[in-house]
C-alpha cells in the first residue's frame, strides 16, 4: 500500500548538501505493522515524512495506494492525507492555544464530520489512550508524556487506513507505553496499516517486520513470526 | 546542596484544582547523581521546574546551596540559574532561528565568556555529544535526538555545580543514549550534582539513588551502591 522507488532526500544547508536518504527501496503490504529503527541522525523521520506526503523527495517516487503522491495536486494531496493517513508527529505539534479534545477534532473538522459526534469520538480516543479528565488541559497544561498522548488520538481521529508513527512513546513510562502499542496493534488487527519509528528496541517484538536504517540506507530488514 | 521541605505545587485550570505536587520532602547531597522516576503525569517536570526556578512552589520552600530561593529578587534568581545550574528541557526549548553553536552559546553571553572563548568550548561540547559537524544547523534542520543532544550540550556551556536533566535521552538510540549517560557520569565524578529525569529504567543503574514518583508523591527510595 506504500512503496518507495529509489527514493533520495538531499538536503542544502548554505552550499553544503547532505543526502540525509540515498536510495530507499521499500514496499509496506497492506494490513503490515513495521518498524523503522535505527541511530539519531539516520533518516527515519525524512523517511516518515516523504510516506505521508508531508515533504518532496529530492528523487525518486512514493506511491500510496497505487497512485504516486507526486502527481497529485496540493488539495488532492491534503484530501489523502486528511482521509488516508493519521501522522504522530515525533515533537506531537499540538496547536499550543486549543485544548486537547479541540485538537483530536482538528481531522474531523477538516473532513466534515458534525460537532456532535467529532465531540463523542474525541472524548473516545482521549479515554482509550489514558487521559479522560484533561481533555479541557491546553498542551501546556499537560505533561510530556501526555502531550504526546493526546497527538497519537489526534492522529486516529479520522479512522486512518496507514497510521505513520515518529517515536510515539518517547515521553512514556513502560505501563504508558505499553498501553500505546496495544492500541497500535488492535487497530493493527483491524486492517491499518502501521510504520512506527521507535528507539525503544522492547516494543517492536510484535511488528510484522524491522527496518534497521543506518546513513539514509536500510542496512537490513528482519521478518518476525507473530502470532 | 538542594533541599525540599513540604512542597506543593497546585495548578489551577479553571475552577479546578490539580494537585501536581502533594508535599515532598527531599535531601538532594552534594555530587549525588539522583533519577527521578514515574509514570507520565505523576509531577516530575514539576518538580524539576522548582528545582531549577523556573516556577515557584503554591507551598512549601525549595533551598539550594542553603539560600531559599523564594527569598531571592528576580536578578539574584536569574544569576543562580545562569552561574549553578544546568537545565535540559523534555522539550528541548531550542532558539529556532539560531545555529546549534549560537544556541550552546547562550549561557554563557549571559556570563560575559568572550566571544573566542565561548565559541571554542561550545565547539568542545558539541563534539562531546557526537555532533562535529552540525554546528551550523538551525534546530529545524537537525534530527529530534541531534536537537535533544544540542539542549544537553547547552546545559554543560557554562560548567554547572547542578544539573538538572528532564528526559535527557528520550529521543536517542540506545548507542547514543549510553553516550549522553556517560557523559553524564564523567561529570559527576568530577563533582557536578545530577538530578535526571528518566523513563528509561536501563539508564539508572549507576545513580547513586533513585526517587520513585507516583500522583505526586515520592512513593520510595532506592540508595544502590554504585562502583
Ligand atoms: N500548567 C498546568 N496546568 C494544569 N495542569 C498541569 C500544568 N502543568 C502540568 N499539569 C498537570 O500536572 C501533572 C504533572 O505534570 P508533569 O509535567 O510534572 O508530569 P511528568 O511526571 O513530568 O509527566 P511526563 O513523564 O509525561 O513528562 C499532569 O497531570 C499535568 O496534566
Ligand atoms: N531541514 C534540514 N536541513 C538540513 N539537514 C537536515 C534537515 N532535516 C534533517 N536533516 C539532517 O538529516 C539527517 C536525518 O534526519 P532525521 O530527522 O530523518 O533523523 P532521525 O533518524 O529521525 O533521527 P532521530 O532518531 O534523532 O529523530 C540528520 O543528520 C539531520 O541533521
Ligand atoms: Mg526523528
Ligand atoms: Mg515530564
Amino acid at each position: 500500500v506504500i512503496v518507495a522507488i529509489e527514493l533520495w532526500k538531499i538536503y542544502r544547508l548554505g552550499k553544503v548538501e547532505y543526502p540525509a536518504l540515498r536510495g530507499i527501496n521499500m514496499q509496506i503490504r497492506r494490513g503490515e505493522f513495521v518498524a523503522v529503527v535505527g541511530p539519531s541522525g539516520s533518516g527515519k523521520s525524512t523517511l516518515l515524512n516523504l510516506f505521508g506526503a508531508l515533504d518532496r523527495p529530492t528523487r525518486g517516487k512514493v506511491i500510496i495506494d497505487g497512485v504516486e503522491i507526486s502527481s497529485l495536486r496540493s488539495d488532492q494531496l491534503a484530501e489523502l492525507r486528511n482521509k488516508k493517513l493519521g501522522f504522530v508527529f515525533q515533537t506531537f505539534n499540538l496547536i499550543p492555544y486549543m485544548s486537547a479534545i479541540d485538537n483530536v477534532e482538528v481531522p474531523m473538522v477538516a473532513s466534515g464530520v458534525s460537532p456532535r459526534v467529532r465531540r463523542a469520538r474525541a472524548m473516545e480516543l482521549l479515554a482509550i489512550v489514558g487521559l479522560k479528565g484533561f481533555e479541557k488541559n491546553r498542551p501546556n497544561e499537560l505533561s510530556g508524556g501526555q502531550q504526546q498522548r493526546v497527538a497519537i488520538a489526534r492522529a486516529l481521529a479520522n479512522d486512518p487506513q496507514i497510521l505513520l508513527a515518529d517515536e510515539p512513546t518517547g515521553n512514556l513510562d513502560s505501563k504508558s507505553a505499553a498501553e500505546v502499542i496495544e492500541v497500535l496493534h488492535n487497530l493493527n488487527k483491524k486492517g491499518v496499516t502501521i510504520i512506527m519509528v521507535t528507539h525503544n528496541l522492547n516494543l517492536i517484538r510484535h511488528c510484522h517486520r524491522v527496518l534497521w536504517m543506518k546513513d539514509g540506507l536500510v542496512e537490513k530488514e528482519v521478518e518476525q513470526s507473530v502470532t
